[in-house]
């Protein structure tokens, strides 16, 4: 599973 | 990261290099709106204020601290530098951006995930970037006659957008629970702006003409 992190797009 | 999120930000960060170049370069700002990149350099303002409260990653960091220095930049040199100031193009350049800031911080306070300071901030500049280019735009209609360069730097900052939809369509269905409404809808929005314009470009493209955007 791939971790999502909060607002890690630019 | 995924190839899709990777080709954008590369299509982003070209985008703002060809600008930069044609800037300081050739010294001169024609056909590029003064309005789009004020607002520019005020959603990456609004938006990357968590540079300072949550680290990411150093390719995030770092990215995001180029977005802030160039937007301003590029705003320096158009409002003071002593040649390029003078190419700009003032009296065609007359899209009211103030009447987009309002309406943006508005709805960002009405539609939020969270109701704290950086979170409507953030949902703002989300908002004011799916509009932002609408006086870039315009421009290029009134000025007609597009030089390349001007060309080129709207076409990556549409395929920037393009490949963000991508993105998220990939990590939709790679990822557990990501779902990013707001970012999505607004993120459809900005790039549907540029479809007209982006009709145009691949034509001239495909005719090895000049792009030349109709009245």
């Amino acid at each position: 599973e791939v971790e999502t992190d909060e607002k890690d797009e630019l | 990261m995924n190839i899709f999120r990777l080709a954008g930000d590369m299509s982003h960060l070209f985008s703002i290099l060809l600008l930069l170049l044609k800037i300081h370069t050739i010294k001169s700002c024609a056909g590029v709106s003064l309005k789009t990149q004020e607002l520019y350099a005020l959603v990456f303002a609004t938006r990357y204020l968590d540079i300072f409260t949550g680290y990411i990653s150093l390719y995030n960091t770092l990215m995001k601290m180029f977005f802030l220095w160039s937007s301003f930049t590029i705003v320096w040199y158009m409002r003071y530098h002593n040649v390029v100031r003078r190419s700009y193009d003032k009296d065609q350049d007359t899209f009211r951006h103030y009447f987009l800031i309002l309406p943006c911080f508005i709805l960002a306070l009405l539609v939020h995930e969270k109701f704290t300071f950086l979170e409507v901030l953030w949902t703002f500049s989300l908002y004011l970037e799916a509009v932002a280019i609408l006086p870039q735009l315009v421009l290029l209609q009134r000025t007609r006659n597009v030089d390349n360069l001007t060309g080129h730097y709207v076409f990556f900052l549409g395929a920037y957008r393009s490949f963000y939809i991508l993105n998220w369509i990939y990590r939709y269905f790679t990822e557990q629970n990501y779902y990013k409404w707001i970012t999505w809808i607004s993120g459809l929005v900005q790039t549907a702006l540029y479809a007209d314009f982006f009709y145009y470009y691949v034509k001239s493209w495909r005719n090895s003409e000049r792009l030349q955007l109709p009245a």
